[in-house]
């Protein structure tokens, strides 16, 4: 393998907003590019990410290989790398390390580090294309701020989708809670806009705490796209450019 | 109340 980013900050910010969610993982690694899906400790949340090779210039996979990283490691490694330094993944057929080097484009400073690999055996799961009820695509601040001040008042929040709009409610101890938003076409900033793509209402009820965690992902794109049905799992996908991305899936909260 | 659901129960371990 030898894959090669313009700029590290990607690879940080995706490692960064995955790393408290997974611990153990591997990086799939074939012509296509590179994917990573696992899932957290409760059985609860999936991470899926795919980096596509278009994303790396150059991109070379010669063979099919699974580095095992642990993250802790990886994001003491790229803590070395500055945002804008060039950064390089390379590792050998049935590799014991990946080595990374990271270039500064403004001086002559190499730095070269080696991880270690492991053995990962992870379950993986397979995941239909799903035609999703409701699709609702919004500034990723919007939705970290919705997570983050339901989460001050409850554990869970309903998101209810309707033609009228996505409703978000939340009931605690304190008191309750909710933010509706409307489709909305922002003329001046496409970036500011909701859209809402809805074939039938749904109505699911899920965990803060994970959804608060997916939100460290908004400083990857300006947008995210939160798919819904009733009854499957909450799919909550930040593009990234040339395809890749970072999805999660969140597992509903059924009523007794 | 409501009950936490787990991956598994809607996606197939591969």
């Amino acid at each position: 393998l030898e894959a090669r980013l313009e700029q590290a900050a990607m690879l940080k910010r995706v490692v960064d907003a995955i790393k408290d969610l997974v611990q153990d993982c591997n990086f799939d690694c074939n012509d296509s590019g590179i994917a990573l899906q696992a899932m957290d400790n409760s059985h609860v949340a999936l991470v899926s990410m795919m980096l596509k090779s278009e994303s790396f210039s150059p991109f070379r996979c010669d063979r099919n290989i699974a580095l095992g990283i642990n993250l802790t490691s990886l994001t003491k490694v790229l803590r070395a790398a500055q945002g804008d330094d060039i950064l390089t993944l390379k590792a050998e057929d049935a590799p014991d390390v990946v080595n990374l080097t990271f270039e500064s484009p403004e001086s002559d400073r190499l730095s070269e580090y080696d991880i270690k690999l492991m053995d990962i055996d992870q379950e993986h799961l397979g995941i239909p294309d799903t035609e999703y009820a409701a699709t609702i695509t919004l500034p990723s601040s919007e939705f970290s701020r919705i997570t983050r001040d339901l989460s001050a008042l409850s554990e869970s929040v309903a998101i209810e989708c309707t033609k009228e709009g996505v409703k978000f409610t939340c009931t605690g101890d304190i008191g309750n809670g909710s933010v509706s938003l409307r489709q909305h076409t922002n003329v001046e900033n496409d970036a500011k806009s909701v859209d809402i793509s809805l074939t039938e209402p749904v109505a699911l009820t899920f965990s803060l705490k994970y959804l608060v965690n997916f939100c460290k992902a908004a400083g990857l794109s300006d947008r995210v796209r939160l798919c819904l049905s009733n009854e499957v799992p909450l799919l909550v996908e930040y593009g990234l450019s040339n395809n890749s991305y970072l999805r999660f899936y969140l597992a509903p909260k059924i009523g007794d | 109340s409501s009950q936490q659901a787990r991956l598994e129960g809607f996606f197939q371990v591969k």
